[in-house]
């Protein structure tokens, strides 16, 4: 009785699927796995009604079946089972067998949250009951707590690196049970408990959000799912005026630039020094991008030190033509602010409706790669002829 | 319904094809943005229970 009701109408359902369609998403439709019958197995009769209707419309749906079940009882005083919550899944599955619109579709899970011991065990166990017939398992992570998170936390490498851990502990788990399924972080951002005000929603927190995209793709985490675009508290990609803010603009230039194919690449310090301060990642260019031709690589880094950094492609690489995007705060509030620069440009929507050209600046061969204090950015390099990209 | 979801039905799009035609009128994104700083306060104060 301490949360609200929220009733969900088939127009509700209409214009969730409208936005989504129309904006070029494809969206997932979480159920409630808190419905149940007096044995404690999921009632499946809500969502058979909403399936109903969804096929009805020929929507193009995927599920899943409960938020974070690790905490169900902590939130809502009602314990399932990873065993238990693993046959719900396998109900969810056959049920969504009966519809032809939905015989192939996805079906994502268990979204648990931070791999703790508790979380840990409820995920093996799960997998162990519905492991084969999910699409994908989700998983959650944020870093820190956004009631208690500081500036020190958004640029510590030693916060950064955690990920690292809790990716191998997963995939761990994974492969010991489903061996090969493919693993998504089916939610994250920075801080838990909405984000961290003043932190979440300006430049610094691009620091952790593209750590996050290259660490993740690295250890071969196959979709990141932003909490969130638009909604309460302070990690959302757009304000409550649906104004861009800076991590919207770095997952757009992300997209635009960054391919899935992911290449080896680390960074090596000419001095003996802890090099986790200067991050840096590398994949094929996305293909889509009209800009750049097959074989091309994009290089994107974090400079996590005080002071402005150098870097030197290697040999094979240093007499090619380099776009660089370089991201740097866009106003006086310095890591704080809400607005972004590429190349110097305040970057701004041209109006409602239309995206501003995100312009490289072209590097001539040799040039070395410039990172101010405390900054980020991609360097796309041309005709790379890099052969896993070709 | 809601207000949204009584504009929405009004606009009766019938065909997938058909979904994207039409927008939200001006008065109602105005007065759901209105309403949002209310939703977003019963929102947090779920966060932090």
């Amino acid at each position: 009785e301490e949360y609200r009701n929220a009733t969900i109408t088939t127009t509700t359902m209409d214009l969730l699927y409208r936005f989504a369609h129309c904006s070029g998403l494809n969206l997932i439709f979480g159920l409630n796995a808190l419905l149940r019958k007096g044995n404690h197995e999921w009632n499946s009769s809500n969502a058979k009604l909403l399936l109903d209707y969804c096929s009805s419309k020929k929507y193009n749906v995927s599920w899943e079946l409960g938020n974070e079940p690790n905490s169900f009882r902590k939130k809502s005083g009602v314990y399932i089972d990873g065993s238990q919550l693993g046959k719900d899944f396998v109900d969810l599955h056959n049920l969504l067998l009966k519809y032809s619109s939905y015989r192939n579709t996805g079906l994502f899970g268990p979204d648990i949250g931070q791999p703790k011991k508790q979380s840990q065990k409820m995920l093996k166990r799960f997998l162990t009951y519905g492991g084969k017939i999910i699409n994908s398992v989700t998983w959650h992570h944020y870093y820190v707590d956004g009631r208690t998170a500081s500036e020190r936390d958004f640029l510590s490498p030693d916060i950064l690196d955690s990920l690292i851990s809790e990716i191998t502990t997963v995939f761990k788990i994974v492969n010991e049970t489903v061996p090969g399924k493919l693993i998504w972080l089916g939610e994250t951002s920075s801080a838990y408990g909405g984000g961290a005000r003043g932190l979440s929603n300006t430049y610094i927190d691009g620091f952790m959000w593209l750590d996050k995209l290259g660490i993740s793709a690295k250890l071969g985490i196959n979709v990141v799912m932003r909490q969130a675009l638009f909604g309460a508290g302070s990690y959302n990609l757009v304000d409550s005026d649906f104004e861009p803010l800076p991590d919207y603009w770095l997952s757009l230039l992300f997209k635009k630039l960054v391919g899935n194919i992911v290449l080896d690449a680390s960074f090596k310090s000419s001095e003996n020094r802890d090099d986790r301060r200067l991050r840096v990642y590398m994949h094929c260019t996305n293909s889509d991008n009209p800009n750049y031709a097959l074989g091309d690589v994009t290089l994107f880094a974090i400079n996590l030190y005080n002071s402005t950094q150098i870097m030197t492609l290697p040999s094979i690489l240093s007499q090619k033509f380099v776009d660089e995007y370089l991201l740097l705060p866009g106003d006086d509030e310095g890591l704080f602010s809400a607005s972004v620069l590429l190349n110097g440009q305040v970057l701004k929507m041209v109006d409602d409706k239309v995206l501003p050209t995100l312009n490289g600046k072209l590097l001539d061969p040799g040039s070395p790669l410039v990172l101010p204090p405390l900054s980020f950015g991609f360097f796309v390099v041309k005709n790379a002829k890099a052969s896993a990209c070709l | 319904g809601s207000l949204e979801e009584t504009v929405y039905r009004d606009q009766k799009p019938n065909q997938v094809a058909d979904l994207c035609e039409g927008i939200l009128p001006v008065d109602v994104l105005q007065k759901l943005k209105s309403q949002w700083p209310s939703q977003e306060d019963q929102i947090l104060k779920e966060f932090f229970q």
